[in-house]
């Protein structure tokens, strides 16, 4: 464990935190204009459910089995609230990411580039690639709507800065125990890649107090 | 080393 990649996992619990936040204090998944998608907390909990199948068999370290816990039951109360308690504010005229191509290209990536052709390497492999793309429906969403309330885009900052960090925990475990994981590599630069676009508007816009606007 | 023992990240 290194300081990038612990604040790193810290940034991915306070996404987490403040999407929690939003929805608690709105009671809604939809303000109006700050709507989260569905189908990327939906491939989130897919993600955690199948990457985390070595839970009970792979012990590494308390902080590891926590956070692990954590991401999973989180993801799945997210798609719980949405689906159920708050389904009547969820729009999904506005989540229209066609989120079954995702699914299905990560599935057939994962049975063909993977380190081992077993079930519980292709599922982590599977959760790999589709961590990399799930941000993606809320991303059109956003663009769809054309703008974002704040603490949503808080979110994506938090998410986004989560990813950064581990691109800089990956180098310096390269340096430091030759640490090489390329299938990680390139999902986790591709994930991070995703997220230029947005950050360019955070950082020009909503720090300096405007309203996240698409031009 | 195996696969599954590498995955030491979240």
């Amino acid at each position: 464990m290194n300081l990038f990649r612990l604040v790193a996992d810290l940034m991915h619990l306070v996404s987490i935190f403040i999407l929690l936040l939003k929805m608690q204090k709105t009671r809604s998944v939809a303000g109006r204009c700050s709507r989260i998608s569905f189908k990327t907390q939906a491939l989130y909990a897919t993600v955690f459910l199948t990457r985390y199948t070595d839970l009970f068999a792979n012990f590494q370290s308390l902080y590891n089995t926590t956070m692990k816990v954590f991401f999973i039951a989180s993801s799945l109360y997210i798609v719980f609230l949405m689906k159920f308690k708050f389904k009547a504010t969820n729009d999904p005229r506005l989540d229209t990411f066609k989120a079954q191509y995702v699914v299905g290209g990560a599935a057939a990536l994962a049975l063909i580039v993977n380190y081992a052709f077993t079930v519980q390497e292709v599922l982590w492999t599977f959760s790999i690639y589709l961590e990399a793309v799930a941000i993606l429906p809320q991303l059109f969403m956003l663009t769809k709507t054309g703008e974002a309330e704040v603490i949503t885009t808080h979110y994506l900052f938090a998410l986004g800065t989560y990813r950064g960090l581990y691109l800089v925990n990956w180098i310096y475990r390269y340096w430091t125990e030759y640490y090489v994981d390329w299938i990680v590599w390139i999902a986790g630069a591709v994930q991070t890649g995703l997220y230029c676009d947005f950050f360019y508007i955070y950082f020009t816009k909503v720090l300096k107090g405007a309203k996240f606007e698409l031009p | 080393e195996s696969a599954e023992a590498k995955h030491d990240e979240l």
